[in-house]
Order: structure tokens, then sequence, then C-alpha cells
């Protein structure tokens, strides 16, 4: 799933009609909106409320061709609704081209119609944060694929909510239909329990001794990282969030919520896998990262390799050696990659060396490698490097952060503090 | 210099339009496409049929022309273009 990066502040979001299509069946297309809504509250925190009101949070309208906000409709076929990311004004409100026939239902073979089920609930995506999905079979893919009348939402699509909006909270362990004997993989129809995982992270507990209680459904237990006990491979700002890599896993952190004193425990980290796809099957970390200020592309380095990334897209060409940059062909991987704002230089680290990069000649400069001495208070062999929102620089090694004073060209004199309390709001 | 792409353009299919409007060239340079060199496109086209999960040839075959005919969501497919839609 990909997170547009805009979010609702609240849980509980009004929608309403305001644009019927000409020979409307009301009662139908409010019956199927409510439908659509409906499969992201049954997996999120979220909840729909219908309202008589211009001013709802999500406004849906039919129009054809040209109706005012620079995305004109093109008839029948091809593009069939657009929706806008949460937000003031047109933020959340979602358009159905009006020429295009909506029916309840898949048409037959004999009659045509599109689906408003499945392209509401796909819309309504849009509505709630989420951007296309190259899952093929996630509802936020782009392509309109007809979906069942009782669908649920895809593993993609519902992780995807659960992350802006939390998870809806589901039980875990359910009763015995009476006169069923107990077994250890009693199924369950809840097909939301690989949800679970997401709201309990890697902590799911041991089933309670109760025999009356089975275990339902549920994915294999993760060998995830816990945040508040570890030190972290390498980090990044990646398009206003906060992208943490821990072996095969990364975190995904909104800054405001990371400086909101009352926010939750860290989410659960996610399979680096499930979302930048290319990277090798074999994965077992991520040396370091960085977005290229040129471009804004995403490069990772693992081992004496280095990948390129649009957004979670990979660029064609990539894997390339370390070597393509102007480091030594003995070098056997980066420990750090740091775009410094104090002279918007790109730094790149390991053990006690470091390299400054030239964007423009995609070459480290030419006096380098130097001592990491001159970043004084720095330990050699860092894990990871950043320069955050506040316009610190930090550097990173084992449990450990060190503030980096730019004027003074030297840690803070408070010394290293731990990474999970600062970072993950670990108490 | 102005290059003009080897690479067929010429189908019922307007790709370059397609390619545009769904993230995978800027907007911006619409109104110059002959300034578009093929890799430029090439390497589009390559990201649009990775995205859909379709074979990966960087033309616009059979496979990649039925795609983009294909019934959609008028939003772009990427994330840093899917931002622009909100200005």
């Amino acid at each position: 799933y990909a997170i547009q990066g805009q979010k609702w502040s609240k849980n509980l979001l009004t929608w309403s009609i305001n644009d019927w299509p000409e020979g409307a069946n009301t009662s139908m297309i409010r019956e199927q909106l409510a439908k659509a809504f409906h499969i992201w509250s049954e997996v999120s925190k979220l909840e729909f409320q219908e309202v008589q009101a211009t001013d709802a949070d999500i406004g849906i309208s039919f129009f054809r061709g040209y109706h005012g906000d620079g995305y004109p409709f093109d008839g029948k076929g091809l593009v069939l609704a657009h929706a806008f990311f949460p937000g003031d004004g047109l933020g959340g409100d979602t358009h159905f081209d009006g020429e295009e026939l909506w029916i309840r239902g898949q048409p037959s073979s004999d009659s045509e119609g599109v689906d408003l089920f499945s392209v509401a609930a796909h819309e309504f995506g849009h509505s709630l944060g989420l951007a296309h999905s190259s899952v093929i079979d996630s509802l936020m893919f782009p392509y309109y694929q007809p979906i069942g009348d009782d669908l649920r939402l895809p593993y993609d699509d519902a992780v995807g909510v659960q992350q802006l909006y939390g998870a809806r909270k589901l039980p875990k362990w359910e009763p015995l239909p009476p006169g069923t004997i107990p077994t250890t993989q009693h199924t369950t129809t809840n097909l939301y329990e690989t949800t679970t995982y997401v709201e309990d992270g890697s902590h799911l507990t041991p089933p309670p001794d109760d025999e009356n209680l089975v275990p339902s459904t549920r994915p294999p237990r993760p060998l995830a990282p816990d945040a508040c006990n570890s030190s972290i491979d390498a980090l990044s700002i990646i398009r206003r969030e906060l992208f943490i890599f821990k072996g095969k896993y990364f975190w995904r952190l909104n800054s405001k919520e990371m400086n909101n004193s009352d926010s939750s425990p860290p989410p659960p980290p996610l399979a680096i896998d499930r979302f930048w796809y290319n990277l090798p099957a074999d994965l077992d970390r991520v040396d370091a990262v960085y977005v290229r200020p040129l471009d804004d592309k995403i490069v990772f380095f693992l081992g004496n390799r280095f990948w390129l990334f649009n957004a979670n897209i990979p660029e064609p060409g990539y894997p390339r050696p370390l070597t393509d940059l102007g480091l030594p062909a003995n070098l056997q991987h980066v420990d750090a990659a740091l775009v410094w704002g104090h002279n918007g230089k790109t730094y790149l680290f390991t053990g006690q060396q470091y390299w400054r990069f030239d964007e423009v000649e995609g070459r480290v400069e030419l006096d380098y490698p130097r001592s990491i001495i001159m970043w004084r208070g720095v330990p050699a062999g860092i894990d990871a490097a950043l320069q955050w929102e506040d316009g610190k620089t930090y550097f990173f090694k084992d449990e450990y952060f060190w503030t980096f004073d730019d004027k003074r060209m030297k840690t803070d004199a408070q010394g290293p503090k731990l990474i999970s309390s600062f970072w993950f709001g670990c108490s | 210099h102005p290059v003009t792409p080897n690479i067929s353009l010429r189908t019922d299919v307007d790709a370059v339009v397609f390619l545009s409007k769904f993230g995978y060239l800027p907007q911006t340079d619409l109104a110059s496409r002959e300034l578009r060199n093929e890799t430029q496109l090439r390497d589009a086209i390559r990201q649009m049929q990775r995205f859909a999960g379709i074979k990966e040839t960087g033309e616009l075959d059979e496979g990649t022309i039925a795609l983009m005919k294909r019934r959609r969501c008028g939003m772009p497919d990427l994330i840093g273009s899917s931002e622009r839609i909100k200005r």
C-alpha cells in the first residue's frame, strides 16, 4: 500500500451526496456507497455517517466532462472516477463520471454498466489518504476490477488504512460453537484476523489456558524487532515520513505523531519486501538509505551495491557497484548516508572514514576519504545518520544516538541518549 | 536538440497523455512532447508496466495498449505525482 501523506485528524467522518446522476436510483446509490464505506470502517477505527449537508467531510458528486476541478471526465469508459486526499475544501471529495451507467453488482453478459460499489470502495481509499497500490489483488490497484458483493478489504488495503487510523479491535480468541470438539486449528469466519498483527505487532500472546477457547486463523508469527529494545540499521525522511530500518523490517512514522507526547506506542514494523520491491530476496538488512536532494529518488545501500527507487518503484539498471560512486573497490559496505542541511552535501560513512559525495557529478569528491574525527564526538562505525526536521543532525550507534551541533562541529555535551525513548516514544 | 522518438506512439491510445496523466511522465512537459527522448519514454512505459504487473518490455505492445484502454481510476499511480493532484 502507499500512503499519500495526508490523513483525517478525527475518526468519525461525515459524507453526503451533493450531485446526483441523471435518472438516479437514489436508494441504490446510497446503499452502495454506504456499503463501500463500511468495508473501510470494518477493519479500522473509522466510522462514517451520512448527513444531508454540503459541508460533509466527504462530498460525493456525479459529474460529466469538465466540472471545475481541473480533472475533466472523459465520457463512457477509461476514467471512471477520482477522489481527493484528506483535507479542507475539496479534500476527501469523490467524483464519479456521470456518463457511466452506474449499477448495483456486475452487469450480465447482455447488459452493460459499472458496479458502483467496486469503484466507490476504491475511491474512498483515496479519500482516506491511500494512494494507488501495485498489488494486483488489492482494492487500491488503479485498474477497475469487479469485486464481489460481499467483498472484505484485502490484506494490503487493510494494513494501509490501519497504519493511518489504527485497527478496530477484534476478538483474537473466540468461544467454540456449542457441540464443537476443540482443536488447535479452528477456523472462524473472521477474515480479518490478520489485521490483529497490525495492532499487536509481533507480540501475539499465547492462547489463554481455557479449553473452551481455541485459536482462530492467524498469520505466521513474524520475527520482528522490538522498537523499544533495538538498535537501528538505517533511517531517512521519505516524503514527510520517517522510515527506520532494522533487519528485514522497517517502521514508518509520522512526525506529528512522534512529536505528540500522548501518542500511542510505536506501530509494529512492516516487512521491507512488502513495500520496497526488487531488493534482494534474501535481504537481511539495509546498510544505509538517503533521499537524493536533486530528484527525491531514494538510494539504498546493501553490501557493496546500491539500488535506486522512485517512490517505492525500483529504477531500471540497478543494483550498481559502490565503485560507480567513486568509492574504493575494497569497500564492502556503507555504514550510513547523510544529506547534511548545513551545506546541502551528501556524506557517506564507513568505519572511521567518510566521503563527501557530489550529487551532480555522481562521484565522491577528490580529497576524500577523511577521518570521522572531523565530526567531533561521533563514534566510529555508526549505524545511521539523519538530519531531522528540527534542523539538527543525529548519529546513531547501537541503542544510542548523538545530537550534533552543526555550528560548533561537535556532539551535544549531554552525551548519547537512548534511541527507543526519543524516536519511538518508549517509556 | 529536439529528438523525435523512434518508438511508435501513433496508436489509437495516446500513450504520452496516458503516461503523463497517471504520473509516469512529468505533466509540465505535455506541450513539448517532441523533447522527450526515447529512453525517457521507454523508462516510463517500463515503470507503468511494472506497476501494473505486466511484462516489462518498454514497448507499446499489445498488452500495454490493452491495459491503457482498461477502465480505471483517474488518480495518478505514483506517490510523488499523486501529491500534485491535491494542489
